[in-house]
Protein backbone atom coordinates (compact mmCIF):
# COMPACT_ATOMS: atom_id res chain seq x y z
CA UNK A 1 0.00 0.00 0.00
CA UNK A 2 0.91 3.56 -0.87
CA UNK A 3 0.87 6.11 2.22
CA UNK A 4 1.42 9.58 0.86
CA UNK A 5 0.78 11.65 4.40
CA UNK A 6 -1.24 14.79 2.61
CA UNK A 7 -0.80 16.79 5.71
CA UNK A 8 3.03 17.74 5.01
CA UNK A 9 1.66 19.36 1.85
CA UNK A 10 -0.25 22.10 3.60
CA UNK A 11 2.61 24.97 2.82
CA UNK A 12 3.94 23.56 -0.65
CA UNK A 13 3.03 26.06 -3.22
CA UNK A 14 4.76 25.32 -6.10
CA UNK A 15 2.57 23.36 -9.04
CA UNK A 16 3.15 22.24 -12.29
CA UNK A 17 1.57 20.48 -14.74
CA UNK A 18 0.95 17.12 -16.21
CA UNK A 19 -1.05 14.80 -18.15
CA UNK A 20 -1.88 11.08 -18.78
CA UNK A 21 -3.27 9.20 -21.06
CA UNK A 22 -4.02 9.07 -24.77
CA UNK A 23 -5.59 11.79 -25.51
CA UNK A 24 -3.51 13.77 -22.67
CA UNK A 25 -5.76 14.61 -19.33
CA UNK A 26 -4.26 17.62 -17.70
CA UNK A 27 -3.57 17.64 -13.85
CA UNK A 28 -1.38 19.99 -11.61
CA UNK A 29 1.16 18.36 -9.40
CA UNK A 30 3.60 18.76 -6.91
CA UNK A 31 7.13 17.97 -8.49
CA UNK A 32 8.47 15.87 -4.51
CA UNK A 33 11.76 15.18 -4.16
CA UNK A 34 11.09 13.73 -0.64
CA UNK A 35 8.40 10.73 -2.16
CA UNK A 36 8.39 8.55 -5.15
CA UNK A 37 5.04 7.48 -5.88
CA UNK A 38 2.59 9.07 -8.27
CA UNK A 39 -0.95 9.50 -7.62
CA UNK A 40 -3.78 11.67 -9.21
CA UNK A 41 -8.05 11.46 -8.63
CA UNK A 42 -9.76 9.05 -10.61
CA UNK A 43 -13.49 9.74 -11.84
CA UNK A 44 -14.05 6.14 -9.52
CA UNK A 45 -13.80 9.25 -7.12
CA UNK A 46 -17.20 10.73 -6.49
CA UNK A 47 -17.21 12.21 -3.20
CA UNK A 48 -17.71 16.45 -3.24
CA UNK A 49 -13.70 16.72 -2.05
CA UNK A 50 -13.10 15.36 -5.32
CA UNK A 51 -15.64 17.36 -7.29
CA UNK A 52 -12.88 20.42 -7.51
CA UNK A 53 -10.30 18.51 -8.99
CA UNK A 54 -9.40 16.70 -12.76
CA UNK A 55 -9.97 13.45 -12.50
CA UNK A 56 -8.62 10.80 -14.62
CA UNK A 57 -10.92 8.88 -16.28
CA UNK A 58 -9.54 5.39 -17.95
CA UNK A 59 -12.33 4.70 -19.96
CA UNK A 60 -11.26 7.59 -21.93
CA UNK A 61 -7.58 6.80 -22.65
CA UNK A 62 -6.66 4.44 -25.28
CA UNK A 63 -3.40 3.41 -23.32
CA UNK A 64 -4.58 2.80 -20.06
CA UNK A 65 -3.88 -0.70 -18.83
CA UNK A 66 -5.26 -1.37 -15.13
CA UNK A 67 -4.56 -3.55 -12.22
CA UNK A 68 -6.36 -5.20 -9.30
CA UNK A 69 -3.56 -3.83 -7.33
CA UNK A 70 -4.63 -1.37 -4.43
CA UNK A 71 -3.08 1.84 -3.39
CA UNK A 72 -3.70 3.69 -0.41
CA UNK A 73 -2.98 7.80 1.06
CA UNK A 74 -3.31 8.70 4.37
CA UNK A 75 -3.17 12.20 5.40
CA UNK A 76 -3.51 12.32 9.58
CA UNK A 77 -7.13 10.38 10.09
CA UNK A 78 -8.41 10.63 6.79
CA UNK A 79 -7.75 8.63 3.85
CA UNK A 80 -7.78 8.24 0.10
CA UNK A 81 -7.77 4.72 -1.98
CA UNK A 82 -7.92 3.78 -5.19
CA UNK A 83 -6.22 1.55 -7.54
CA UNK A 84 -2.66 1.28 -9.28
CA UNK A 85 -2.62 1.39 -13.23
CA UNK A 86 -0.37 2.44 -16.15
CA UNK A 87 -0.73 4.90 -18.54
CA UNK A 88 1.31 7.03 -21.04
CA UNK A 89 2.62 10.18 -18.66
CA UNK A 90 3.51 13.24 -20.37
CA UNK A 91 5.92 15.86 -18.68
CA UNK A 92 6.66 18.25 -20.12
CA UNK A 93 7.27 16.55 -24.03
CA UNK A 94 8.66 13.62 -22.28
CA UNK A 95 6.04 11.05 -22.92
CA UNK A 96 7.01 7.84 -20.46
CA UNK A 97 5.38 4.87 -21.45
CA UNK A 98 3.33 2.46 -19.07
CA UNK A 99 3.84 4.73 -16.00
CA UNK A 100 2.41 2.89 -13.24
CA UNK A 101 0.17 5.63 -10.94
CA UNK A 102 -2.17 5.42 -8.12
CA UNK A 103 -5.62 6.59 -9.11
CA UNK A 104 -7.92 7.68 -5.63
CA UNK A 105 -10.87 6.03 -5.97
CA UNK A 106 -12.41 7.40 -2.25
CA UNK A 107 -11.64 10.46 -0.36
CA UNK A 108 -13.68 10.34 2.63
CA UNK A 109 -12.27 14.09 4.56
CA UNK A 110 -13.25 17.30 3.16
CA UNK A 111 -10.19 18.67 2.81
CA UNK A 112 -8.77 17.44 -0.16
CA UNK A 113 -11.43 19.82 -1.47
CA UNK A 114 -9.85 22.81 -0.70
CA UNK A 115 -6.55 21.70 -2.16
CA UNK A 116 -4.62 23.62 -4.59
CA UNK A 117 -2.94 20.40 -6.55
CA UNK A 118 -4.72 17.66 -7.98
CA UNK A 119 -1.94 15.28 -7.31
CA UNK A 120 2.20 14.36 -6.45
CA UNK A 121 4.76 13.04 -9.02
CA UNK A 122 7.43 11.78 -6.01
CA UNK A 123 10.98 11.94 -8.01
CA UNK A 124 13.22 10.50 -5.10
CA UNK A 125 14.27 6.68 -5.31
CA UNK A 126 12.53 3.52 -6.14
CA UNK A 127 13.68 2.35 -2.64
CA UNK A 128 11.16 4.30 -0.79
CA UNK A 129 8.16 3.84 -3.25
CA UNK A 130 4.75 2.28 -2.28
CA UNK A 131 3.79 -0.80 -3.96
CA UNK A 132 6.97 -1.22 -5.70
CA UNK A 133 5.96 1.83 -8.32
CA UNK A 134 8.64 2.66 -10.88
CA UNK A 135 9.17 6.21 -10.28
CA UNK A 136 8.45 8.67 -12.98
CA UNK A 137 12.48 9.63 -13.96
CA UNK A 138 13.71 6.17 -13.21
CA UNK A 139 11.24 5.14 -16.49
CA UNK A 140 12.46 8.66 -18.25
CA UNK A 141 16.03 6.90 -17.66
CA UNK A 142 15.07 3.33 -18.51
CA UNK A 143 13.14 4.25 -21.46
CA UNK A 144 16.00 6.88 -22.62
CA UNK A 145 14.26 10.00 -22.85
CA UNK A 146 16.56 12.45 -21.19
CA UNK A 147 20.11 13.11 -22.42
CA UNK A 148 21.76 12.84 -19.04
CA UNK A 149 20.44 10.85 -15.41
CA UNK A 150 19.58 14.33 -13.51
CA UNK A 151 17.30 16.90 -13.09
CA UNK A 152 17.69 20.22 -11.86
CA UNK A 153 15.37 22.55 -10.02
CA UNK A 154 14.62 26.52 -9.88
CA UNK A 155 12.65 28.30 -7.40
CA UNK A 156 11.99 31.76 -7.46
CA UNK A 157 12.33 33.85 -4.71
CA UNK A 158 9.02 36.46 -5.14
CA UNK A 159 8.01 36.01 -8.13
CA UNK A 160 4.80 33.79 -9.00
CA UNK A 161 7.00 33.01 -12.25
CA UNK A 162 10.16 31.87 -13.64
CA UNK A 163 10.50 28.25 -10.91
CA UNK A 164 11.07 25.37 -13.13
CA UNK A 165 12.18 21.49 -13.04
CA UNK A 166 14.35 20.45 -16.08
CA UNK A 167 14.82 17.19 -16.85
CA UNK A 168 17.85 15.81 -18.32
CA UNK A 169 20.56 18.67 -17.99
CA UNK A 170 21.58 21.79 -16.15
CA UNK A 171 21.20 25.53 -17.04
CA UNK A 172 24.28 27.11 -17.03
CA UNK A 173 23.13 30.29 -16.80
CA UNK A 174 21.78 29.26 -13.30
CA UNK A 175 25.51 27.92 -11.98
CA UNK A 176 27.68 31.09 -12.80
CA UNK A 177 28.29 31.02 -9.06
CA UNK A 178 29.57 27.54 -9.60
CA UNK A 179 28.63 23.76 -8.23
CA UNK A 180 29.32 22.45 -5.10
CA UNK A 181 28.68 18.48 -5.38
CA UNK A 182 27.76 16.58 -2.20
CA UNK A 183 27.37 12.89 -2.29
CA UNK A 184 24.40 11.08 -1.42
CA UNK A 185 24.38 9.31 1.99
CA UNK A 186 21.35 7.33 1.15
CA UNK A 187 19.78 6.41 -1.81
CA UNK A 188 16.07 6.75 -0.68
CA UNK A 189 15.47 10.54 -0.10
CA UNK A 190 18.16 13.02 -1.54
CA UNK A 191 19.81 12.65 1.79
CA UNK A 192 23.11 14.42 2.41
CA UNK A 193 25.11 14.48 5.81
CA UNK A 194 25.86 17.80 7.31
CA UNK A 195 29.06 18.78 9.32
CA UNK A 196 27.01 20.98 11.59
CA UNK A 197 24.69 23.99 11.65
CA UNK A 198 25.43 27.69 12.63
CA UNK A 199 23.39 30.67 13.75
CA UNK A 200 25.97 33.85 12.96
CA UNK A 201 28.98 32.40 15.07
CA UNK A 202 27.12 29.68 17.08
CA UNK A 203 26.42 26.96 16.62
CA UNK A 204 22.49 25.23 16.74
CA UNK A 205 22.24 21.72 16.06
CA UNK A 206 24.08 19.04 14.32
CA UNK A 207 27.06 18.89 16.86
CA UNK A 208 28.09 15.73 15.79
CA UNK A 209 26.68 15.52 11.75
CA UNK A 210 23.64 14.66 11.19
CA UNK A 211 21.34 13.50 8.23
CA UNK A 212 19.68 16.49 5.96
CA UNK A 213 16.97 15.68 3.08
CA UNK A 214 16.97 18.27 0.00
CA UNK A 215 12.99 18.19 -0.38
CA UNK A 216 11.25 20.55 -3.11
CA UNK A 217 7.58 19.15 -1.46
CA UNK A 218 8.14 20.86 1.58
CA UNK A 219 7.93 24.19 2.22
CA UNK A 220 10.35 25.50 5.33
CA UNK A 221 13.11 24.27 7.11
CA UNK A 222 12.45 21.58 8.79
CA UNK A 223 14.87 21.44 12.15
CA UNK A 224 15.09 18.65 15.31
CA UNK A 225 12.77 20.53 18.16
CA UNK A 226 15.84 21.03 20.38
CA UNK A 227 17.56 23.37 17.52
CA UNK A 228 13.81 24.86 16.73
CA UNK A 229 13.84 26.02 20.75
CA UNK A 230 17.45 27.49 20.59
CA UNK A 231 17.08 28.90 17.31
CA UNK A 232 13.54 31.03 18.63
CA UNK A 233 15.16 32.10 21.94
CA UNK A 234 18.42 33.21 19.88
CA UNK A 235 16.31 34.94 17.78
CA UNK A 236 13.81 36.38 20.24
CA UNK A 237 11.09 34.97 18.30
CA UNK A 238 7.20 34.02 19.62
CA UNK A 239 6.67 30.57 20.14
CA UNK A 240 4.47 30.67 16.97
CA UNK A 241 7.16 32.22 14.81
CA UNK A 242 6.13 36.11 14.63
CA UNK A 243 8.45 37.90 13.53
CA UNK A 244 8.81 42.20 12.67
CA UNK A 245 9.82 42.25 9.19
CA UNK A 246 11.57 45.78 10.66
CA UNK A 247 14.15 43.05 12.48
CA UNK A 248 15.04 40.64 8.85
CA UNK A 249 18.31 43.22 8.11
CA UNK A 250 19.91 42.53 11.57
CA UNK A 251 19.37 38.51 11.86
CA UNK A 252 21.90 36.16 11.81
CA UNK A 253 22.76 34.09 8.71
CA UNK A 254 21.81 30.63 9.33
CA UNK A 255 24.74 28.38 7.87
CA UNK A 256 25.08 24.80 6.66
CA UNK A 257 28.87 23.05 7.08
CA UNK A 258 28.26 20.27 4.40
CA UNK A 259 31.03 18.35 2.70
CA UNK A 260 34.21 21.37 2.76
CA UNK A 261 31.51 23.82 1.91
CA UNK A 262 29.12 26.27 3.52
CA UNK A 263 25.73 27.19 2.74
CA UNK A 264 23.70 30.19 4.19
CA UNK A 265 20.56 31.62 4.36
CA UNK A 266 20.18 35.56 5.11
CA UNK A 267 17.19 36.34 7.23
CA UNK A 268 15.48 37.59 4.03
CA UNK A 269 15.74 33.70 3.14
CA UNK A 270 14.20 31.98 6.20
CA UNK A 271 11.65 34.64 7.46
CA UNK A 272 8.38 34.71 5.16
CA UNK A 273 6.39 37.59 4.71
CA UNK A 274 2.69 37.19 3.94
CA UNK A 275 0.07 40.08 3.77
CA UNK A 276 2.43 42.39 5.51
CA UNK A 277 3.10 39.66 8.44
CA UNK A 278 6.51 37.82 9.04
CA UNK A 279 7.27 34.11 10.10
CA UNK A 280 9.90 32.25 10.55
CA UNK A 281 10.26 29.91 7.61
CA UNK A 282 11.79 27.18 9.86
CA UNK A 283 9.44 24.66 11.73
CA UNK A 284 10.31 21.72 14.61
CA UNK A 285 10.36 18.35 13.11
CA UNK A 286 10.16 16.53 16.73
CA UNK A 287 12.77 15.00 18.61
CA UNK A 288 15.67 12.78 17.03
CA UNK A 289 14.13 9.34 16.38
CA UNK A 290 16.33 6.03 16.59
CA UNK A 291 17.79 7.45 12.50
CA UNK A 292 19.18 10.15 14.37
CA UNK A 293 18.92 13.79 13.72
CA UNK A 294 17.16 14.63 10.91
CA UNK A 295 17.13 17.80 8.90
CA UNK A 296 14.36 18.76 6.05
CA UNK A 297 15.59 21.32 3.21
CA UNK A 298 13.03 22.35 2.04
CA UNK A 299 11.74 25.45 -0.51
CA UNK A 300 13.52 28.12 2.27
CA UNK A 301 16.30 26.53 1.31
CA UNK A 302 16.25 25.40 -2.02
CA UNK A 303 15.14 29.14 -3.28
CA UNK A 304 18.26 30.14 -2.42
CA UNK A 305 20.75 27.64 -4.89
CA UNK A 306 19.54 26.26 -7.77
CA UNK A 307 19.56 22.19 -6.99
CA UNK A 308 21.15 19.66 -9.13
CA UNK A 309 19.66 16.39 -8.39
CA UNK A 310 22.25 13.78 -10.55
CA UNK A 311 20.96 9.73 -9.83
CA UNK A 312 24.10 9.20 -12.81
CA UNK A 313 26.77 9.71 -9.62
CA UNK A 314 24.53 9.52 -6.54
CA UNK A 315 25.13 13.35 -5.94
CA UNK A 316 23.53 16.54 -5.06
CA UNK A 317 24.72 19.77 -6.62
CA UNK A 318 24.08 23.33 -5.12
CA UNK A 319 25.06 26.36 -7.73
CA UNK A 320 24.27 29.77 -5.43
CA UNK A 321 21.58 32.07 -6.74
CA UNK A 322 23.43 35.09 -5.54
CA UNK B 1 16.34 17.21 -25.63
CA UNK B 2 16.78 19.04 -22.40
CA UNK B 3 12.55 19.25 -20.74
CA UNK B 4 11.57 22.40 -19.08
CA UNK B 5 8.70 22.04 -16.79
CA UNK B 6 7.09 25.77 -15.42
CA UNK B 7 6.41 25.81 -12.09
CA UNK B 8 3.87 28.09 -10.84
CA UNK B 9 3.93 29.43 -7.30
CA UNK B 10 -0.04 29.54 -5.80
CA UNK B 11 -1.96 29.43 -2.61
CA UNK B 12 -1.15 26.72 0.03
CA UNK B 13 -3.31 24.78 1.06
CA UNK B 14 -3.19 26.20 4.29
CA UNK B 15 -4.06 29.33 3.17
CA UNK B 16 -6.56 28.10 1.09
CA UNK B 17 -8.32 26.32 4.27
CA UNK B 18 -7.60 30.09 6.25
CA UNK B 19 -9.54 32.06 3.53
CA UNK B 20 -12.76 29.33 4.08
CA UNK B 21 -12.14 29.87 8.41
CA UNK B 22 -11.54 25.96 8.38
CA UNK B 23 -7.92 25.69 9.34
CA UNK B 24 -8.28 26.09 12.96
CA UNK B 25 -10.62 22.86 12.58
CA UNK B 26 -8.24 20.52 10.41
CA UNK B 27 -5.49 21.22 12.82
CA UNK B 28 -7.06 19.97 15.34
CA UNK B 29 -8.75 16.87 13.44
CA UNK B 30 -5.09 16.30 11.93
CA UNK B 31 -2.04 17.17 14.25
CA UNK B 32 0.79 18.52 11.54
CA UNK B 33 3.75 16.56 11.85
CA UNK B 34 6.47 17.03 9.11
CA UNK B 35 8.16 13.58 10.22
CA UNK B 36 5.64 11.83 9.61
CA UNK B 37 6.47 11.84 5.52
CA UNK B 38 9.70 10.42 6.13
CA UNK B 39 9.15 8.38 9.08
CA UNK B 40 5.80 6.75 8.51
CA UNK B 41 6.07 3.69 10.48
CA UNK B 42 7.26 5.43 13.67
CA UNK B 43 4.49 8.21 13.16
CA UNK B 44 1.79 5.59 12.79
CA UNK B 45 3.16 3.53 16.11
Amino acid sequence: ASSEPMENYMDTSYYGTISIGTPAQDFTVIFDTGSSNLWVPSVYCTSSACSNHKRFNPSESSTYVGTNETVYIAYGTGSMSGILGYDTVTVSSIAVQNQIFGLSETEPGSFFYYCPFDGILGLAFPSISSSGATPVFDNMMDQDLVPLDLFSVYLSKNGESGSFVLFGGIDSSYTTNGIYWIPLSAETYWQITMDKVTLGEKSVGCYLTCQAIVDTGTSLLAVPQGTYDRIIRDLGVNSDGEISCDDISSLPDITFHIHDHTFSLSGSAYVLEEDGSCSLGIQSLGTPTELGEQWILGDVFIREYYVIFDRSNNKVGLSPLS
Amino acid sequence: AVHRVPLKKGKTLRKQLKDHGLLEDFLKKHPYNPASKYNPVLSAS
